[in-house]
């Protein structure tokens, strides 16, 4: 593992703990996108699927166990908070979730000469879970536009997936000069996801980094 | 080892 991964990966991991230490502190789910949330869940358990049959690492398979469990956790809690004004989380899912599936079911990495259903159901599931995740921030980004007041740990939050981000993208870049690894798939998917948060970045610059105390 | 890498990430 390359110096880029660990870095997105820690990243990625510092983003659950500030989204919990947001709700379990703070008492409140406010400004936090139940939508998006349950979509990542969703990737989490479509891409994870692999847990059952494929052992990489002990590293993997823990960090994989706790991003489910944690994204349930934080759906669990977030969804049954009374204080939650969710009024702002009108993103339609639909638009996003249907064209994921579907692309998913064209461009995937099966070889049905190959394996068996199962695994091929699992690499359509696999390729679903990409597109989802690149663009499962968008109810998120849509109420950090609306709400006023959105609290700085949740732009943290933000602002570690997007470092997550970029840093997968530097880990590619690596991989392919010095592995000739190359997943297409996760690759141009990562670069779109990665441009979304390019749009929150200028957000977290104006409301966050600005109106730090001097 | 170019193509069908295995999926190592997350």
């Amino acid at each position: 593992m390359n110096i880029f991964r660990f870095v997105g990966d820690m990243s990625h991991l510092a983003s659950f703990f500030l989204l919990l230490a947001k709700l379990i502190y703070t008492k409140s789910s406010t400004g936090v996108s139940l939508k998006t949330q349950a979509l990542y869940l969703t990737v989490f358990v479509c891409r994870y699927l692999d847990l059952l049959v494929a052992f990489v690492s002990w590293y993997n398979e823990l960090m994989k166990i706790f991003f489910i469990a944690a994204s349930a956790y934080i759906v669990y809690v977030v969804a049954t908070s009374t204080r939650n004004s969710n009024a702002s989380d009108t993103y339609r899912v639909e638009f996003l979730v249907i064209p994921a599936l579907v692309l998913a079911c064209f461009v995937n990495e099966t070889h049905w000469s190959k394996g068996g259903w199962s695994l091929n159901v699992m690499e359509i599931l696999w390729a679903f879970s990409i597109y989802l995740e690149a663009v499962a921030v968008l109810p998120q980004l849509k109420m950090l536009h609306q709400l006023e007041d959105t609290t700085n740990i949740t732009m943290h939050y933000m602002a570690s997936l997007g470092i997550y981000r970029a840093f997968y993208l530097l880990n590619w870049v690596y991989r392919l000069y010095y592995e000739g690894y190359w997943h297409p798939i996760a690759v141009v998917a990562g670069i779109v996801q990665t441009l979304l948060y390019a749009d929150f970045f200028i957000l977290y610059y104006q409301s966050v980094l600005l109106r730090l105390p001097s | 080892a170019s193509k069908a890498a295995a999926k190592d990430e997350l």
